[in-house]
């Protein structure tokens, strides 16, 4: 018998698999030496430019764009750096305790210790597994990256009302979404949501990380990497 | 705001969702 047809999918999970942005590469430049300063470079290099991307995507959100300037704002300066893992997270599923930060720039933990990261390695990879375990699909996650950012718990949102009405509409999609695909576990969306304050964690130690290496001035950051680094803390 | 000029000036300028 052939499968029966899959409901349609929610509008907003449709539009936000079409915003997914582009591969990114991380490219290190080869007239650097190797080391941990390399390393470092690299990593902040390709989190400016994803900044730009996630800035970019956050517009094509359905909703994001009718807020406030100031509450898009406020959203990307809180949940940037969990957009960030979580695209990672994504991108590292098909992999065995490797991080992919891009394509052509997969870290391993020996990678990781050489780079003092370590405990971020240890932090981004509990997470990969809680994923795997729920075998996460694409339409899941980019349901929830949009969620991560809407529920970013900023505290200079002016029209808290828009703002969760964004959110409402987001999760709706999720709940949708696993009403349609999946059935066979209630849950689900639960499930997907309780992931996220660990998300909301290894981010915060993500960001403390990087502002540590700001301040110690060894590693060139680009101006944006900079500025979303400053509004975190 | 001036302190978040990049952010601000990207917000503004990318582009608009009707792109897609």
């Amino acid at each position: 018998l052939p499968p029966p047809p899959k409901k349609p999918l929610t509008k907003i999970v449709s539009h936000l698999l079409v915003a997914e942005p582009e591969k990114i590469y991380a490219m290190p430049d080869p007239s650097l030496p190797e080391g941990d300063i390399k390393a470092l470079t690299t990593l902040c290099d390709l989190a400016d430019r994803e900044l730009v991307v996630i800035i970019g995507w956050a517009k094509h959100i359905p909703g994001f764009s009718s807020l406030s300037l100031g509450d898009q704002m406020s959203l990307l300066q809180s949940a940037w750096m969990e957009i960030l893992i979580l695209s990672v997270v994504f991108r590292s599923l098909p992999y065995e305790d490797e991080l992919v930060y891009a394509e052509d720039y997969v870290m391993d933990e020996g990678h990781s210790r050489l780079t003092g990261l370590l405990d971020l390695y240890g932090s981004i990879l509990h997470l990969v597994r809680r994923y795997k375990k729920l075998k996460v699909e694409k339409e899941e996650f980019v349901t929830l990256k949009a969620i991560a950012l809407t529920n970013s718990d900023s505290m200079h949102i002016e029209d808290v009302e828009a703002v969760q009405k964004l959110q409402d509409s987001l999760h709706e999609a999720l709940q949708e979404y696993e009403g349609g695909e999946h059935q066979e576990d209630p849950q689900r969306a639960g499930k997907l949501l309780m992931t996220l304050p660990l998300l909301r964690q290894t981010a915060a130690k993500a960001v403390q990380h990087f502002y540590s290496i700001k301040v110690q001035g060894k590693v060139p950051m680009h101006k944006l990497f900079l500025e979303m680094l400053e509004a975190k803390v | 705001k001036e302190k978040h000029k990049i952010l601000h000036r990207l917000l503004q300028n990318s582009t608009s969702p009707v792109d897609l």
